[in-house]
């Protein structure tokens, strides 16, 4: 009561997780786990396909499918999770 | 569930592994028992088995790495992506990778297993009262050697039991100096190091060297992380420092502040501004028993499922009490079938035997022998010595190997393997003897022969017997429920197992030696810990723990890893 919370945000050495924006952090989410890249590969990646990916994922993980990047969305999105992609490619 | 595309499975049932390294975050005995729980996990629903080598390579390869840890799939430092693995096949392939950036537990907060002491490798109790105080972690308070130590109940004072936590001053992990300690100060390329560091390697991990000299001796260990120990940041091993300045401001605890993700952070020098140390604060951690089971579950040829209570779903949830979710059942069991459940076997009648209870301070033989008491317990018409999974005790008396199972033994020439004989009637032969025996080895200046049976052991000479008595005659504490395995070694000591613990009993004094027990893998690296039958044959010591053995040679080493039916007894 009486401190301000710190709104400052520095960067760590020898962090390797790099502060990015959460869209950033998302689409680099979505084609690890393979919800992007079957539109990337044929170069349609866009705004829908995003979108599309966004409702895949939600599905998946139980949540509202909103195709938007939603703030439960980006919350389990960063939850701890295993390395192998969701989706088959 | 799902599988992987075109159903990629095992083309065996016999699956092998392979644990190439240790996290330091866990004492290893800890790391191999949640690997084979992991195993255990889809073992228990499906006719797969898991055995695991020592050397060569295994269907399944496990290893602890960080960030670019030597496939296209780099790790991302603490918290994030745990572990990833491979489906079944050849090469990498089925292979399980675990990220050394997380703290590795049992889910539940620093796992810290004490070594010496008088604990007997118990768990650390946190938070533990010494001398009035709450300790809610490893301490070096009360000791002038500084080394960490914990209690293993809620209360020092109270109860007095205690151990040692990991510390580089105890032990050091894999290199080459056997679990040697560091030696501090020691000289690394000229440099003179007092800690351990990660100079001149490019993996992150500590290291120490267990010489005054690492360029002269080349003898090094890899440092387990104290339980105090930051993660991660760069000062991994390095306790926190409090207080610590930040941004002008003084902290006395963890922070999240200066971070956009939450994570509790600290420094680990007074001065964050100057110094630039820090590392992320220990947290509950990781349940390795749990990432490894849902690993083992791509490893097997499953992929993610989209059910929240699923083991395969790809997100992370501590759960206190597992169990198999269906869907995850159903899944493995579509790639492998389910369990063939062993034939029910009718249940057997009750032997009862008499038998003198002595309790004369010397063993050496003062009574006649008993008549053989009555017994009923018939000799199964199906009883092979190939159809026994596992054996209750193998010995070696008068040169023939003994295999002993529920009330019966079989015998097997060392010169000729496979010239199995029997089975015998234990009572026919031994009848103060109960149907289980756990161990027995034979004296080899006195020719006598020693039986155990839980807490109860007896002593042959020819037809005369001893016993039953109790262990603690022989030294034994009151916590050690049974002798699993025996090995004569020379000048009449005999290495007695139980747990994962050994004792040598001095066979002329009737007692263990001073200074033991001592844990099987400080002398025995490399075998299970829970072996249920050690013996010596040929020379080799064996230890088998279900229907397989690790046989270890003269010079310590593990040599071989098989089927005790087929590679020993010869079975077709």
């Amino acid at each position: 009561f009486g401190r301000p919370l710190k709104s400052v945000f520095i960067t760590f050495p020898g962090d390797i997780i790099r502060n990015t924006t959460d869209r950033e952090f998302a689409d680099s989410y979505l084609e690890r786990f393979g919800y992007l890249s079957v539109q990337k590969r044929s170069g349609l990646q866009s705004a829908t396909s995003t979108s599309k990916a966004l409702k895949r994922l939600q599905r998946n993980l139980g949540l509202e499918e909103t195709g938007q990047l939603d703030e439960a969305t980006i919350e389990a999105m960063k939850q701890p999770r295993c390395g192998v992609p969701d989706v088959r490619n | 569930y799902q599988t992987f595309e075109g159903d990629l499975k095992w083309d065996h049932t016999d699956i092998t592994y392979r644990i190439l390294n240790y996290s330091p975050d866990m004492e290893a005995s800890l790391i191999d028992d949640a690997f084979a729980r992991a195993f255990k996990v889809w073992s228990d629903v499906t006719p797969l088995t898991f055995t695991r080598l020592y050397d060569g390579t295994a269907d399944i390869m496990v290893s602890f790495g960080k960030a670019d840890h030597g496939d296209p799939y780099p790790f991302d430092g603490k918290d994030g992506l745990l572990a990833h693995a491979y489906p079944p096949g050849e090469g990498m392939q089925g292979d399980a990778h675990f990220d050394d950036d997380e703290f590795w537990t049992l889910g539940t907060g620093p796992a810290v297993k004490t070594r010496y002491g008088n604990a007997e490798g118990a768990m650390c109790n946190f938070p533990f009262i010494f001398e009035g105080k709450s300790y809610s972690s490893c301490t070096t308070e009360g000791r002038t050697d500084n080394l960490p130590w914990c209690a293993t109940t809620a209360n020092y004072d109270k109860d007095k039991k205690f151990g040692f936590c990991p510390s580089e001053l105890l032990y050091t992990i894999g290199g080459n100096s056997d679990g040697e300690p560091c030696v501090f100060p020691f000289v690394f390329l000229g440099e003179t190091y007092n800690g351990c560091t990660t100079d001149g390697r490019s993996d992150g991990y500590r290291w120490c060297a267990t010489t005054s000299s690492f360029d002269s001796d080349k003898k090094f260990g890899f440092c387990p992380s104290r339980d105090t120990a930051v993660i991660g940041g760069n000062s991994e091993g390095e306790p926190c420092h409090f207080p610590f300045k930040f941004m002008d401001e003084t902290y006395h605890s963890c922070t999240s502040d200066g971070r956009n993700d939450g994570k509790l952070w600290c420094a680990t020098t007074d001065d964050y501004d100057d110094d630039k140390k820090w590392g992320f604060c220990p947290d509950q951690g990781y349940s390795l028993f749990l990432v490894a089971a849902h690993e083992f579950g791509h490893a097997l040829g499953l992929e993610h499922s989209n059910i929240r209570e699923a083991l395969m779903f790809p997100m992370y949830k501590y759960v206190k009490d597992f169990s198999l979710h269906s869907d995850d059942v159903e899944g493995i069991q579509y790639l492998y079938g389910s369990r063939q459940k062993p034939d029910p076997i009718p249940p057997q009648p009750t032997t009862t035997i008499v038998s003198p209870v002595t309790d004369e301070e010397t063993l050496e033989p003062t009574s006649t022998p008993t008549p053989p008491p009555v017994t009923t317990v018939p000799i199964h018409p199906s009883s092979d010595a190939c159809q026994v999974d596992k054996f209750d005790c193998i010995t070696e008396i008068k040169g023939e190997l003994h295999l002993f199972k529920d009330g019966q033994y079989w015998r097997m020439s060392s010169e000729r393997d496979g010239d199995i004989q029997g089975p015998y009637r234990i009572s026919e032969r031994w009848p103060a003897l109960p149907d289980t025996i756990d161990a027995a080895f034979e004296d080899l200046l006195t020719k006598k022969i020693y039986f155990f049976s839980g807490r109860r052991f007896w002593v042959y000479t020819g037809p005369n017997v001893l016993g039953p008595r109790s262990l603690e005659k022989l030294g034994f504490k009151s916590n050690v429920e049974r002798i699993e395995g025996a090995l004569p070694r020379t000048k009449g000591k005999v290495l007695l197992f139980s747990g994962e613990n050994y004792w040598r009993l001095d066979v002329k004094a009737q007692l263990v030696d001073r200074g033991y027990p001592r844990y099987i893998d400080l002398a025995f690296g490399g075998v299970p810990v829970d072996a249920h039958d050690v013996f010596l044959h040929k020379g080799n010591i064996y230890f088998c723990r279900d229907r397989f053995y690790w046989r270890m040679n003269s010079r310590r080493q593990v040599d071989r890893v098989g089927y005790l039916k087929y590679d020993v007894l010869k079975c077709p």
